[in-house]
């Protein structure tokens, strides 16, 4: 494989991989506490029944998450950034190259908890899923708008909370699709089950459009 | 002034300002949402009675928490860091030069929201605080450890929301601790007004040790 240097080429060289297994791949990115890792378990739960799924997860330093998804019986891989604040394709491409993908279905990339750095790093995926924990503010898309705007899916988060804090869906929802109209947006709560059955739907729709 | 390449150079710069106008320079980081913006809010309205202070907001875009903040009377800089997922010491040097900062008694910096890069990028503070929200999770200390290690005091926010969340002050004092044993930790919460009159005597012992 000749040498790719930038980025844009090496997430394009992932892409060939992810579309030639026939999975989709799906990036999660968020701040940090937004709740990543929690949707993969509460998700990873029902899909694991009827799908081949496995996570690559981003993070500094540790095997945190990796454990925790391990513990459902999940296949992970661990990339640790150091001190880089977002995962990039080459990362992602070394563990593409040591792992068996033509039997998976869905392959999940849990990124660095970061607001900013992972929007401008794509790394091949199909589509980029960014959650908004309804703990952060609806100012969010505004001050941060990069990664708001270039994703498919906006997921406000911890629903179950919004009684105690001052966040309007609708106001978060209006913010979004001012900045990115192609954006979907759901309301989940990992404590009640609010929005999970939405967003499953809307994985398997995302599979089926990618076969 | 010579040309200053490395941004601790730069920081050192800054801190001479600092130290000539005898103010205490405060650098507040957090993930997104935290709670920076709403505990200046709040220390501000008891500080600003008795003391000068002034504010330097870093935000990728925009002025939304310069704006929140003016609403009070406070003075405040606004450093639009475009894409960077941080504040680095030119930046601040620029407003540093063009500012009158003989008679401030505190100057605070908002960074950006991001618990990754600005653990490496003093902008010469003579105090490092960084927030973490309740609602993030106790194992960020442990997942995004540098911001921790090198930070002189971590408030543990939005506490009137641990009835519904899974996080134990206690764990996550440990693991600060166990990080850097000279970060003192504060449990605070804005809507209850718990723990902010500990905060603001560390503030004013933090001054008077600066003098
Ligand atoms: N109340 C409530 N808490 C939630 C929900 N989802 C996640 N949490 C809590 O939010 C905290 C962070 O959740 P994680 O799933 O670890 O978040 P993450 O985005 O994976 O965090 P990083 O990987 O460190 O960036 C934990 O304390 C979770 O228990 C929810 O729907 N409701
Ligand atoms: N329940 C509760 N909510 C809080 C508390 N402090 C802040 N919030 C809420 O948390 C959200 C974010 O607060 P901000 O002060 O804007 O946070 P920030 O760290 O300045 O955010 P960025 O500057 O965008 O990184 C807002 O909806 C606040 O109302 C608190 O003590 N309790
Ligand atoms: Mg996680
Ligand atoms: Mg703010
Ligand atoms: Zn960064
Ligand atoms: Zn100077």
């Amino acid at each position: 494989e000749r040498i790719l240097n930038n980025n844009e080429d090496l997430a394009a060289h992932n892409r060939e991989h992810f579309d030639a297994a026939g999975l989709l791949c799906i990036n999660l990115m968020s701040a940090p506490g937004a709740g990543k890792t929690s949707l993969l378990e509460r998700s990873l739960l029902d899909l694991s029944k009827h799908w081949q799924c496995s996570v690559i997860e981003g993070d500094m330093v540790g095997e945190l998450d990796a454990d925790r998804l391990r513990k459902l019986g999940v296949d992970v891989s661990q990339i640790s950034t150091g001190k880089s604040c977002h995962l990039d394709a080459q990362m992602v491409a070394r563990v593409v190259h040591s792992k068996a993908l033509d039997k998976l279905d869905y392959l999940f990339i849990e990124n660095v908890g970061n607001l900013v750095c992972p929007a401008d790093f794509p790394l091949g995926e199909h589509k980029r899923v960014v959650l908004l924990s309804v703990t952060e503010g609806d100012d969010k898309p505004l001050k941060y708008p990069v990664i708001f705007h270039n994703c498919d899916v906006v997921l406000f988060t911890k629903c179950d909370l919004l009684p105690y804090v001052n966040f309007s869906v609708a106001r978060a929802t209006q913010y979004v699709q001012d900045l990115n109209p192609r954006a979907q947006c759901f309301a989940v709560s990992i404590v009640t089950g609010q929005g999970i059955d939405d967003w499953l739907n809307w994985l398997s729709s995302a599979y089926l459009q990618s076969q």
